[in-house]
């Protein structure tokens, strides 16, 4: 209930009090919950280098290059979140076609910010996961959510 | 479980990345 | 007259109230002018204010579809003279121009000849 812009510098505070990052059944490692979390409460920034959109492209082939895979979350046109080489534990967050968390674009101090929220109460030891949303494409990359409901493919 | 990733640099917050003056550049002279 | 476009600019870039004048900063970025040019021999010169080290320019010619939150010469829309080593860019290929560049205070011009199209 408090304006968004406290809710995030309490974040910033308590974040790493709630999440960790543990060995996951969908792909190696994912975002836990280590302790029990409300509907609707901020989880974790999407933190990174941020980046103009114009040098995604240049990163994706150099990443792509050296084995590394690529950690990057668009905040609008002009600017990209890239986490792949410095970032927070958010990187780790793994898809769910029946996700139990959505992202949010929030705008703190004329600065803006990828903040994780959960969609529905989480329990202790649930991994947190987020609808990648990715664009469909003609090669699929498989999806290994194992939810009821999965897509098959995350695009 | 930053110490999974080498060269990985853990961070709190976001950091603006400074761009370098060659950095759109495929060749200079 | 012929001025510093308002619009046809990236819009992290300073403007001045008389248009003359462009102030970056950070990354490359570019602005155009208001007017462009068709087919003709056509020129213009720009003073460098100031540019303290590390800071470079790159100042050329460029289509519209050139993209703005890139510098001039980026892609094959634009052509460029960077300030350091003086080199020139196109399509982000950087290749021997004149020795040594340009700085602080100085006076640039830009000449292009474009033929009458068919």
């Amino acid at each position: 209930e408090l304006p968004m812009a406290m809710r995030f510098r309490k974040l910033q505070e308590h974040a790493k009090e709630a999440v960790g990052v543990y060995r996951s059944k969908i792909h190696g490692r994912g975002l836990f919950c280590k302790r029990n979390i409300d509907a609707g409460e901020m989880v974790i920034e999407y933190a990174g280098e941020i980046i103009r959109s114009l040098l995604t492209d240049k990163r994706e082939k150099y990443y792509e290059s050296k084995g590394i895979g690529c950690y990057m979350f668009r905040i609008d046109d002009c600017e990209v979140v890239d986490a792949t080489m410095h970032g927070s534990a958010a990187r780790f967050i793994n898809h769910s076609c029946e996700p139990n968390c959505y992202s949010k674009v929030i705008q703190v101090d004329g600065r803006k910010h990828i903040v994780i929220f959960a969609m529905r109460p989480i329990k202790k030891g649930e991994e947190l996961t987020y609808d990648y949303k990715f664009p469909i494409e003609d090669v699929k990359i498989p999806c290994t959510c194992g939810s009821k409901r999965c897509r098959k493919y995350l695009n | 479980w930053s110490a999974f990733a080498p060269d990985f640099k853990e961070l709190d917050e976001n950091v603006e990345y400074d761009e370098r003056e060659s950095e759109f550049d495929l060749e200079d002279e | 007259q012929v001025l510093l476009s308002m619009h046809d600019r990236a819009p992290q870039l300073k403007l001045s109230d008389d248009r003359l004048t462009v102030t970056g900063e950070k990354g490359y970025s570019m602005i155009r002018a208001s007017h462009g040019v068709v087919s003709g021999q056509w020129f213009y010169e720009v003073t460098i204010d100031e540019m303290q080290e590390p800071t470079a320019t790159r100042i050329g010619w460029s289509q519209s579809l050139g993209n703005l939150q890139a510098p001039c010469g980026y892609d094959k829309f634009s052509y460029s003279w960077r300030s350091r080593k003086g080199t020139r860019f196109h399509q982000s290929h950087g290749y021997h121009y004149c020795d040594g560049g340009y700085g602080e205070g100085d006076v640039l011009g830009f000449f292009v000849s474009l033929p009458v199209p068919a």
